[in-house]
C-alpha cells in the first residue's frame, strides 16, 4: 500500500535527523 | 570493518538492501536472521539508530538506512 503524504513527510524528517546524528558522530571521532 | 560488529553489519546490510519506502520491519529482520535472538537484533538496531546509520519510518518497527547504497 502506498505511503500517505503525512507518512512520507515523517520519514523524511526522521531521515534528516539520522543524517545529522551520523554527521555529529563522525565529527566526534 | 566500518567499526560495526558482525551482527550490526548483518542488520545494517539487510536494512540497506530493502528497497521499499516503508523500510524493513523488525519482524522481517528476525525472520531473515533466525540465528540471532530478538534482544541481539534490538541492541543492533538501537546502536545503528543512535549512530545515524538507520532511522524509523512509518512506525518504530520499520527502518531505512541513511547509508547510500
Amino acid at each position: 500500500s502506498a505511503l500517505t503524504e503525512e507518512q512520507k513527510k515523517k520519514i523524511e524528517e526522521n531521515r534528516q535527523k539520522a543524517l545529522a546524528r551520523r554527521a555529529e558522530k563522525l565529527a566526534q571521532r | 570493518t566500518n567499526g560495526l560488529t558482525l551482527h550490526q553489519s548483518q542488520v545494517l546490510n539487510l536494512i540497506k538492501a530493502y528497497p521499499k519506502p516503508e523500510g524493513l520491519s523488525f519482524q522481517e529482520l528476525r525472520s531473515q536472521l533466525p540465528s540471532l535472538n530478538a534482544s541481539v537484533i534490538k541492541q543492533a538496531v538501537d546502536f545503528l539508530s543512535n549512530e545515524g546509520h538507520i532511522y524509523s519510518t512509518v512506525d518504530d518497527e520499520h527502518f531505512k538506512s541513511t547509508d547510500a547504497e
